[in-house]
């Protein structure tokens, strides 16, 4: 995986709204802040991530966010 | 490489010959039709210069590729978007883009009714201390380097719990809660949470790639307890402590509110390059950039992460004393629409 090893990230960040057609969505969000992009399970994120040739390798969760340690 | 997923954004954050732009479509596509969300607010891509342009995928060859490429996925019709490249573009320099919709009622073909007016009020209350601070290190002192090795007989699980004991790490933010990985035989990844706050770090150690990344939407005022910073200065000297890097970029993200520039694309930047890097006592000013224009201004401390984010670019001043043993070879200040960017870059004296 060093070949061609370009250490400095490259960092994708993407916002969204909820809609107007979300709006269920957005009251679970004041309430539980588990809602949105949080409801995806695992095994999806893992798909998008083989696009990105990465592998899930730890994740940890709060009330806030979830985050994976990532391989490459 | 990191992911971290809250409930109206996703931060993804890799490193290699990964392809990460072209999942792009697959994150649209699952926002969508998982989660409801088919309005996207705002997109912020990164990366820094090209090191081995011709052995990435596309498009990550180039930058006019990947700003192509994003274009085609916000389209000019729909969106506001730029492609910058900050710094020397010569040198160690920054690729940013950025992507805003537009919400001109003007514009051909917008749908009269504003879809993303209902959500104002909520997305301002989700930026309201969106600020990002970034240290990208290399030449790292090959000593400290050491720690990142995977050592004989010890499992990978030891190896990042010894790592972050040893090399310093654990002394950054030390009441959050990490996750982290060593990786065999070397290299190191570690993300850190504290309530929607996080910090991550990933560090090669190899001579030939010597490399780490430490990148954080901690505000001061919460990273201070229970340390006693009193400025991201004072992180920053921290990390680099870490690492004895030999070049350092630093950079600070911080978003506007809403209806404050958001809705244009013209760039302002000042500049102040290599120039006083021969001077003799710009060790006490690193940091600190000139005021343009009257106004209040906002130190770079404890108490001003609402002044910052509030603040007009222009008019903040970033305070602070020197990172020891580095000189500053450039400093760019850039009003970027909807984000204000100071960016600076040092390098180790010569002993």
């Amino acid at each position: 995986s060093l070949i061609g090893f370009e250490g400095p990230e490259k960092l994708l960040e993407v916002w969204f709204r909820p809609n107007s057609d979300a709006k269920e969505c957005r009251e679970l969000h004041h309430r539980h802040r588990s809602c949105g992009l949080r409801i995806v399970d695992q095994p999806t994120w893992e798909d998008m991530l083989n696009i990105v040739k990465c592998q899930v390798l730890s994740r940890k969760s709060n009330d806030y966010v979830d985050e994976f340690v990532l391989s490459e | 490489s990191s992911m971290f997923v809250y409930s109206h954004k996703i931060i993804l954050k890799t490193c290699g010959t990964t392809t990460l732009l072209l999942a792009l479509p697959r994150i649209l596509e699952i926002a969508h039709t998982n989660c409801g969300l088919e309005l996207v607010d705002s997109v912020f891509y990164s990366r820094k210069a090209f090191m081995f342009p011709a052995k990435q995928k596309w498009p990550h060859g180039n930058w006019g590729d990947e700003v192509l490429y994003l274009d085609t996925i916000f389209q000019p019709e729909h969106f506001h978007t730029s492609g910058y490249v900050v710094g020397k573009i010569n040198g160690e320099h920054w690729n940013l883009y950025t992507a805003a919709p537009r919400r001109d009622s003007d514009v051909v073909g917008w749908d009269e009714e504003d879809p993303y007016s209902e959500a104002d009020e909520e997305m301002e209350e989700l930026y309201k201390d969106d600020l990002t601070l970034e240290v990208l290190m290399s030449e790292l002192n090959p000593e400290k380097m050491k720690a990142f090795w995977k050592k004989d007989g010890e499992t990978e699980e030891e190896g990042a719990k010894r790592i972050y004991n040893d090399s310093g790490l654990g002394s950054i933010f030390p009441h959050t809660t990490v996750d982290d990985h060593c990786f065999d035989p070397c290299g190191y990844s570690l993300n850190g949470l504290i309530d929607q706050y996080y910090w991550t770090v990933h560090v090669t150690p190899e001579d030939h790639c010597s490399y780490a990344s430490f990148e954080t939407n901690i505000p001061i005022s919460v990273a201070a307890s229970p340390l006693a910073y009193q400025s991201y200065e004072e992180v920053v000297r921290k990390v680099i402590g870490v690492f004895e890097p030999g070049k350092v970029t630093v950079t600070l993200f911080s978003r506007k509110p809403e209806n404050k520039d958001r809705e244009t694309s013209d760039t302002e930047s000042r500049s102040e390059s290599s120039t006083s890097v021969n001077g003799s006592n710009h060790a006490t000013t690193l940091f600190q950039l000139p005021v343009v224009g009257p106004g209040a201004v906002a130190s770079w401390g404890r108490k001003s992460v609402d002044n910052i984010v509030s603040s007009e670019h222009a008019n903040m001043v970033l305070t602070g004393s020197a990172v020891d043993g580095y000189l500053m070879r450039d400093r760019v200040v850039y009003d970027l629409g909807g984000w204000d960017l100071v960016f600076a870059q040092f390098t180790r004296k010569r002993r």
